[in-house]
This record gives C-alpha cells, structure tokens and sequence, in this order.
C-alpha cells in the first residue's frame, strides 16, 4: 500500500503539473484512506479529501468534489489545522454554488470573506481573494430565489461598507431597495457570472433570468396595487403566460403576497403593512423630498 | 470649554478616591451627568431587549457631589429582575472590558450599572436594591440608572432614573415628592416595600462639539420621524396592558370598599386611605388618556397636513 | 430641476388616499375617544 500511495502521489502531482485536474483527482481517489493495514492520521486523510475536492472543483464536478467533502466535513471538526480547514470551507462553498444552492453558498462566502487574519499557516491571505469572497457573496445572493431569507443576507451585505467598494455594488444596491432592474445592468452583470451561473433551466430560462424576473416581480408588487400581465409581461420582457406562471408560483411560495384573476387577466398584490403603517410611510417619503428641496435651495444660495 | 468635561484628571480621582467623602453622608451624591453618547447608548440597548429586561455598566467619574457618566456598555446578561445578582454572569467580561479598555487609554473607571424596566417605569425593585447596596459596599462610588423603554416610546422623551441605596437600617429623613409614576399591580408589592431605601438624583445630560455637530446633521431624521410616527400606533400592546392594570386596580379598590363595608361610617384614616387609592387610579387614567388623545391630535394634523390637499 | 423636484413632492399629496385608510383611521379616531370617554 504505501509503495502504491507514493506512485499514485506522485503521477497527481505530474498530472495536476499538465492541468488534468480530474486525472489528478481520480489518481488520489485511489488511496484507500480507510484500510485497515496501515494507519493514517485525521489530518492526513482531511488534507486528501480536501485536494481531491480542489482537483475536481477545477474542472467544476461538483458531484465527486461533494462526495469527498462530505468526508472531509466528518473529520474537519477536530482539525486543527487552520489552512485545510480554510481550504474545506472554499471547497464546501463552491460546491453549495455549482448545485446552485445559492443562498447557502453566500453564507459561506460572507463567512470566508470576513477571516481576520491575513497569513494562516504558510497561506497568505491577501485583500483581493477576501473582495473576491464578497463578490461570490453578493453574486450568489442575487442568484438566489427572492423572498424572506434573500432580503436578509441582502441587507447583512449591503450594510457591509467594504460591498460599496466592490464593481458589482450598484446592482447589489438596485437589489436591496428593490428596485426594478433594466436589461443593460442586468446583462453587464451577466458578464462577472459563471458557466455554472449561466447554465440554462429546463424551462429555458438561465438562473440568471429566472432571479432577475423574480427580483422585478417583486419590485413590481412593491410599485403597484395591479397590474394586467400584458402591461406585467413587458414591463419584465417576457410573455404575460410565463410572467402569470412566475407570479403565480412565487404567491403559492409565499414569496409574494397576491391573487390573480385569470378572467381579467389582471395581479392584484396585497401588502399587509397596515393603512396607518404605510401613511406613515408615504410621509417619511415625502419629508425627505421636501428636505431634498431645501436642501437643493440651500446649496444654490437660495 | 463643552469639551473640557471629556478630559480626565486621573489624580483629581485618585484623591477623591482616597478621601471617600461620600462615607459620611448617605446622602452626599445628588447630581448625575450623562453623556449624549452614553444615553442613547443604554437607550438603543434597552430597546433591543424588547421585554426582557438588560443591563449593563456605565464608565465615568465624580465631580464633587456630581457622578459624571462617560460612557456605557452593555453586558451579556438578560433578565436581571427574574434573578438575584444576574451581573454575577458577566464578572468574567467585566474584567475583561476593563482592562482592554485601560489598554486602549480609557481610563474612566466604572462608575456603576443601568438596566430596563420594560413598561413599568423607573424605580429600584427589591433585587435591584439589593444589588445596588453590595455595590456601593464595594465598587463606591456606584450609581444605579433605570430606563424604561417602553415608556420612552410613548412619552417621547427618554424615561429614566439614577439612584443610590440607603446604608441597611438608614432611617432617610422625609422625602421630598419625587415624579408621580404609574406602578403597575404586579409590581406594587416589590415597589411599596423598598422605595424607603433609595433616593434619586437629578440628571441632567451634556454633549461634546462633535456631538453637536453630529446631531445637527442627524437633524432631517428628527423632523421626519416626529413628523412620521404614530404614537396610536407603536404603543398599542402598551396601553393595552396600562388600560387592563388600571382595571385590576379598580377592581381591587372596588373589593377593598366592599369589605370595608362592615362599619357603615369609614373611619376618617381609611376613608383618606381610600381615596389615595382612588385618587392614583384617576391619575393613572388621566395620564393615559392624554397621552392617547395626544396621539390623536398628532394623526389628525397629519392628516390635515398631509391628506387634505386638493 | 428644482422646480421639477417641488412639482414631483406636490404629485405626491396627498400622502394616502384609500377606502381602507379611511376607515382605519376612522377607527383609530373612535377608539381614543372612547379611551377619553371611559377615563371621563
């Protein structure tokens, strides 16, 4: 066994060297980590299934890397070893990403975005792999399906000063306040996005559109009292039969509050902020307008 | 010279310390001064606590017979009323904060604890005398501030109270009338029996010029929000629960009078005792209706302001 | 672009205008008075 260990080591070095990664990673998967001949110890066996994990995520198989993370995850609560636990957390996120589990990947972005130290073991942590966690954070977050939970890590994340500094930031912020989203932002967005990010559903539509269509439904609940789906259809750019189907789906998620009278073909959205609540609302609006005003006047002398 | 109060002069307190005037007077603090900062500190604190009542400590310094608060930070313990000494959880990171703060070049020194009475005003119950006694055995000079929360939504200024214990056994001399405030009948008991062993101080509050400056900006957000807000509105389980305590309470007088009934003729102490019942009830009603036809006055001139545009 | 400001702050009013509004806030008006006539 361990002459076979060596050799196999060694021809995943030389295949990870060429940039076969998932040559590399069926060589090491070889190992039997689990014989009963000779005895390995934890951290050597979490530093395998943590590179085997890598190897696999370099060709974005998420489905042998998930197989070995989810060994690793068994091994990596006694570890103390703060470089290959760092590493299990990146593997874990990104697997959570390529099986669009978007919102438990953002999480976990957020959470690696937010390490402290800057040199962990011989591992530097440089500013940029930390900005690169809080894009894959805000990115994720916008993937995700709208409704409670989103908005929460949404306001986390945009209550986070260091997410005004980062390119995808106006977007991020269009999307905590809930405003409705045009094509161009949403295409330049598209450009930062992943293969796996932009892979097509069955039903023809890209992650990627589905969250914008959500998103602007959302926004439009929050804008209208009701709306035909013709009128709904083009303000989303898409069919009023897809946009109904959509908006039907997300009430019946309780992801937006509704009804639909498919005889009028009309969405009424209900807002259970009471009478009184929204006045007050309507008012704060207006205060801000009005010291918007003044305060226009006042820089122009006036 | 607004700023001259955020200097600290460590040998000023260090011969305060040493001289201990307050050993001879139980009555020798009067004044308390509180920050902007440490205020809204302890005011945004005891609002997150919702019901449960929270605490946490206060940093300062005396001036004289003046306790000066800087500064306030909260504790990781809830629920100070349900249990003796609750602060006995957070010793650990009392320490702690203390001498990271030393650290750091603050050098105001404890100077005493706050908690919350959520919806039943500013007082000192049995428990919090009780705390407040084995502190200013061991940590004088040592202050106790109450904030309620709830009441500070409803009355829209902040309501709180510093106090100082009695020594045990202390006969205080007669009490001038402090504020009159409604104490709830749940809590009557806990309240009766103890407000002979403390007194309150007077507060008054003081900000730096960067405070100023800050507020000053902050100043839109205090129109909108007073312009926005509906009293009616954020304290309806409030009055609720005043409305259902006032009925407890008539209920109460109205069982005492009935049992009284025995004698026909009330003797004069009773009959005066009677209607300082009555008379608190009659108060307590009084003031929650003003509060509530305040509420509605603000929803009708908003309503004419905001609404009868045409 | 002020003027237009103020126009689009005067668009605004009234702040709320609602069958339900006013019968909430007819509501609310009755409640505190009879809040007012029960302490009287």
């Amino acid at each position: 066994e361990e002459q076979v260990l060596i050799i196999r080591e060694k021809l995943a070095e030389l295949y990870e060297s060429e940039e076969q990664w998932s040559r590399a990673a069926q060589m090491l998967s070889g190992i039997d980590l689990d014989s009963g001949i000779r005895m390995m110890d934890e951290a050597y066996k979490l530093s395998k299934c943590v590179q085997i994990a890598r190897l696999y995520l370099e060709d974005d198989d998420a489905v042998n890397a998930e197989a070995f993370i989810n060994k690793a995850s068994f091994l990596v609560s006694g570890s103390q070893h703060e470089v290959l636990n760092l590493q299990y957390k990146v593997c874990y996120a990104r697997i959570l990403d390529l099986k669009r589990k978007f919102l438990e990947a953002a999480l976990r972005y957020y959470d690696i975005s937010q390490i402290e130290q800057r040199q962990i073991g011989e591992e530097l942590i440089d500013e940029d792999a930390l900005e690169q966690a809080l894009t894959a954070a805000v990115t994720c977050t916008i993937l995700a399906a709208a409704g409670p939970q989103r908005s929460r890590v949404l306001a986390t994340l945009y209550k986070d000063e260091r997410c005004s500094k980062l390119k995808i930031y106006p977007i991020l912020q269009k999307v905590y306040l809930e405003r409705i989203l045009r094509k161009p932002e949403i295409d330049a967005f598209a450009e930062e996005l992943k293969a796996h990010q932009k892979a097509l559903l069955p039903d023809k539509f890209t992650v990627l559109d589905r969250a914008m269509i959500e998103h602007n439904l959302l926004s439009a609940s929050k804008l209208y009292t009701n709306i035909s789906f013709e009128e709904l259809g083009t303000l989303l750019g898409i069919a009023p039969e897809k946009a109904e189907k959509i908006a039907s789906r997300m009430i019946y998620e309780d992801r937006m509050r509704g009804s639909i009278d498919q005889v009028e073909a009309f969405i009424h959205f209900e807002d259970d902020t009471e009478e009184l609540q929204q006045w007050d609302e309507q008012i704060v609006g207006l205060c801000q307008a009005l010291n918007d005003v003044l305060d226009g006047m006042a820089k122009r002398g006036l | 010279n607004t700023d001259s109060i955020y200097h600290y002069d460590e040998s000023a307190q260090t011969k305060f310390q040493k001289e201990k005037q307050w050993t001879n007077d139980p009555h020798y603090f009067k004044r308390v001064k509180i920050s902007a900062l440490a205020l809204l500190k302890m005011v945004v604190h005891a609002r997150s606590g919702g019901n449960i009542e929270i605490m946490g400590l206060m940093q300062g310094k005396t001036d004289g017979d003046a306790i000066i608060v800087m500064d306030a930070f909260a504790l990781p313990v809830e629920g100070t009323e349900t249990r003796v000494n609750a602060q006995a959880d957070a010793y650990e990171y009392m320490v702690d904060y203390s001498q990271t703060n030393k650290q750091a070049g603050r050098l105001e020194n404890v100077v005493g604890w706050y908690h919350s009475h959520p919806g039943y005003g500013c007082w000192l119950s049995g428990i919090d005398v009780s705390t407040q006694m084995l502190n200013q055995q061991f940590q004088e000079p040592f202050l106790a501030v109450v904030i309620d929360p709830t009441r500070t939504v409803s009355a829209g200024k902040v309501e709180i109270g510093a106090f100082r214990t009695y020594p045990e056994g202390y006969k205080p001399p007669d009490e001038p009338v402090s504020e009159y405030q409604t104490i709830p009948l749940n809590k009557i008991e806990d309240f009766g029996v103890h407000c002979k062993q403390y007194y309150s101080l007077d507060i008054t509050y003081f900000k730096s010029s960067l405070d100023c400056r800050l507020l000053d900006l902050l100043w839109n957000k205090y129109w909108v929000n007073t312009l926005s807000s509906s009293p009616l509105l954020a304290n309806r389980d409030y009055v609720a629960g005043q409305i259902s305590d006032l009925a407890e309470k008539l209920e109460q007088a109205e069982n005492h009078l009935h049992t009284r009934l025995g004698p026909m003729v009330l003797p004069t102490q009773r009959k005066k005792e009677e209607d300082s019942q009555l008379a608190k009830i009659t108060r307590d009603s009084s003031k929650i209706t003003v509060e509530q036809v305040h509420g509605l006055m603000s929803q009708v001139i908003k309503d004419t302001l905001f609404n009868s545009v045409h | 672009s002020l003027v237009r400001q103020v126009s689009s702050l005067l668009r605004r009013l009234p702040a709320i205008e609602s069958e339900k509004f006013q019968d909430d806030f007819l509501m609310e008006y009755n409640d505190t008075l009879l809040v007012t006539y029960l302490a009287m």
